[in-house]
């Protein structure tokens, strides 16, 4: 089953 | 002072329609360049990014970038106060609290004004990398706003694979499953109408219904969206608006365990 990610794990914090 | 004078007020009316349910509050970034907005929803699955270029307002004046911090439902609701010609001027004095939203309609003989008091938001900025996609696809923007309300029939999320046939749309719950496959137009009379697959490699990625369907709601801005797809990093969904700026949703992928 597919899990739904976070956009943070993709995307840095500036 | 900043002030932003939009022609076609019912642009930023679409824009806070299409953003209101995804976003409660946003800080509007105001630069010499233009107006821009980069906020998460709340569970930090979607971001959304707008810019409105300055040369898209008729006058913009900004001496100095100023941050506004802005309910959506309260603008939201003050922007249904005005009439789909009107011509709307976002307004903000040095050193004010409140953001004042002018309504005037096309022959000025009607002009209301509305204060909106400020909001302190905690606004974490995210870097999104330069990205090549796998794939571009590009569509009319009701067939996408379609799709995506066919597929919330079936289930909660929305695989979509691209080919060079082109894009496919499928979904499957508990009541059965279904696909919608859109091949890439040949001849069309309005490139509007057009599907078009840019592809560098095939690429299948799943993504939550319930998200591809709030961006959907900016379909009124533009009579096209693009959709651009690479394994395993966001999904990035643009409206262009106008000729002035886009509108751009940011969707993680769910990804197999």
């Amino acid at each position: 089953r597919a899990a739904q990610k976070s956009l943070l794990a993709f995307f840095s914090r500036q | 002072m900043f002030e932003a004078r939009l022609p076609q007020g019912q642009i930023l009316k679409k824009l806070i329609e299409a953003v209101r349910e995804l976003v409660t509050d946003a800080n509007f970034e105001c630069k010499p360049s233009g107006l821009s907005l980069q906020a998460m929803d709340s569970s930090h699955v979607s971001l959304v990014s707008l810019l409105m270029r300055a040369d898209g307002f008729d006058p913009y004046q900004c001496d100095r970038n100023r941050t506004l911090g802005i309910n959506l439902r309260t603008l939201a609701s003050v922007l249904k106060c005005s009439s789909n010609d009107d011509i709307i001027t976002i307004r903000a004095e040095d050193d004010g609290d409140s953001a004042i939203l002018i309504f005037e309609s096309p022959s000025s003989d009607r002009l209301s004004e509305f204060d909106l008091k400020l909001v302190d938001i905690d606004n974490e900025q995210l870097v999104i990398p330069d990205t090549q996609y796998d794939a571009v696809v590009r569509m009319p923007s009701a067939e996408f706003q379609r799709i995506v309300r066919d597929m919330q029939i079936l289930g909660d999320s929305v695989t979509i694979a691209c080919s060079k046939d082109g894009v496919k749309f499928s979904a499957n719950g508990e009541i059965g499953s279904g696909s919608v496959r859109l091949k890439q137009s040949s001849a069309v009379d309005s490139e509007d109408d057009a599907v078009t697959v840019d592809l560098q490699q095939a690429v299948s990625l799943t993504f939550a219904l319930r998200y591809l369907s709030l961006f959907s709601k900016a379909a009124p801005l533009s009579p096209t969206v693009t959709l651009s797809f690479s394994k395993d990093v966001p999904l990035l969904v643009e409206f262009r608006i106008a000729d002035m700026g886009h509108l751009r949703f940011y969707l993680a992928p769910k990804i197999d365990e």
